[in-house]
């Protein structure tokens, strides 16, 4: 069935446990890529085949496009889930990961993180008179 | 920034990048074809035909199910899984706290009212039995997660499911919230 | 957009040419 190997991305990162960033799965996506591209082709063949007057094709052309649909919702539900935990990360271990949550991020995943620490930074400063961490002091200080 | 569960569980329905929501629209319905579908053979394990009949039954995953199953075009019909079928419904209402909804299917709530996509005639009972059942069971669930403090809570929420988890999750919060701030 | 760019360049951009768009009222959070 399509989709399945889209659902072991999602399961993988179901399975991982709260605070914790599995390795980025690149095969992974390249295979639901891989599916992708297989899936438009054979619509691009049926809905030609269409046009030239076979009948009976939209049913697949229907199906097939639902799949990557579907592929395409986990591929970026994937990303996006990562991107949280790693956002999450930040305000827990600062500016600067673990190297053992670093070499399970992706290149990409690190630029993107890059951004965010500046996005942040910028944000922060300009509170107040001369800015303020707001990843300080998470926790209201016992006095 | 921290992760509540409640949030997670009032969003979970049709939240595109909801990872629960993702695993709970993989859950199997009856369907039966309406035309023919031709070159998707390999729906029917049974067959070894190219072209699926209609009147053939498949169970297809909701996903797939409710894009095939449209208003516009009906290329299968669907029937309600035995779960939130009338028998099933009946146990429910008898005494909805020994249901064990981990079993039946961890996302029970959540795939139900999907379920309430469909154009079917059982679609309002199955609402009224999601509602009925989902309230026989929060106060004894807001109970044990507000007065189970330190322990093992497996035989708490081992019949839960997942969205009661997170209510349950989030009375636990809640409570070791209050503990801490007793405590100073 | 940093959250675009990212899944723009990993993976948008290497799907069929009518998926490779985000669709903001499917995708925006209940």
């Amino acid at each position: 069935m399509f989709g399945e190997k889209a659902l072991e991305l999602i399961r993988e990162l179901h399975r991982s446990t709260e605070g914790v960033l599995p390795p980025f799965n690149d095969e992974g996506i390249r295979q639901v890529l891989e599916e992708m591209r297989s899936l438009y082709e054979q619509n691009q063949a049926d809905v030609s085949a269409t046009v030239a007057g076979e009948q009976g094709l939209f049913s697949g052309v229907q199906l097939r496009h639902a799949s990557l649909e579907r592929d395409k919702r986990c591929l970026l539900a994937y990303l996006y889930n990562r991107l949280q935990k790693i956002r999450n990360m930040r305000w827990e271990f600062g500016s600067v990961l673990p190297a053992d949550i670093k070499t399970n991020m992706s290149e990409q995943e690190v630029q993107w993180f890059t951004k965010y620490n500046k996005c942040l930074a910028n944000y922060m400063r300009r509170l107040g008179d001369s800015g303020l961490d707001l990843t300080q002091d998470m926790q209201p200080p016992k006095s | 920034l921290v992760e509540i569960p409640y949030t997670r569980y009032s969003s979970s329905s049709d939240n595109y990048y909801c990872i629960d929501d993702i695993i709970a629209t993989c859950e199997k319905i009856p369907s039966k074809v309406e035309q023919p579908l031709f070159r998707l053979g390999f729906l029917d394990p049974s067959t070894d035909n190219t072209t699926i009949q209609p009147g053939t039954k498949l169970e297809l995953p909701f996903w797939l199910a409710s894009s095939l199953c449209t208003r516009r075009r009906r290329l299968v019909s669907v029937d309600m899984p035995k779960t939130y079928k009338d028998s099933f419904r009946e146990i429910l209402k008898a005494d909805a706290n020994v249901v064990d909804l981990h079993k039946i299917g961890p996302y029970y709530y959540s795939f139900g009212s999907k379920l309430l996509h469909f154009d079917h005639p059982e679609i309002g009972d199955i609402a009224d039995s999601l509602l009925q059942g989902f309230i026989s069971r929060f106060r004894r669930i807001m109970d044990s997660s507000q007065n189970a403090y330190n322990e093992d809570t497996t035989h708490l929420t081992c019949k839960l499911d997942e969205s009661e988890r997170c209510v349950f999750k989030a009375g636990q919060k809640g409570l070791d919230d209050f503990q801490r701030w007793q405590t100073g | 957009e940093n959250l675009e760019t990212h899944l723009k360049n990993v993976t948008l951009r290497h799907m069929p040419r009518n998926l490779q768009s985000i669709d903001k009222d499917k995708t925006a959070p209940r």
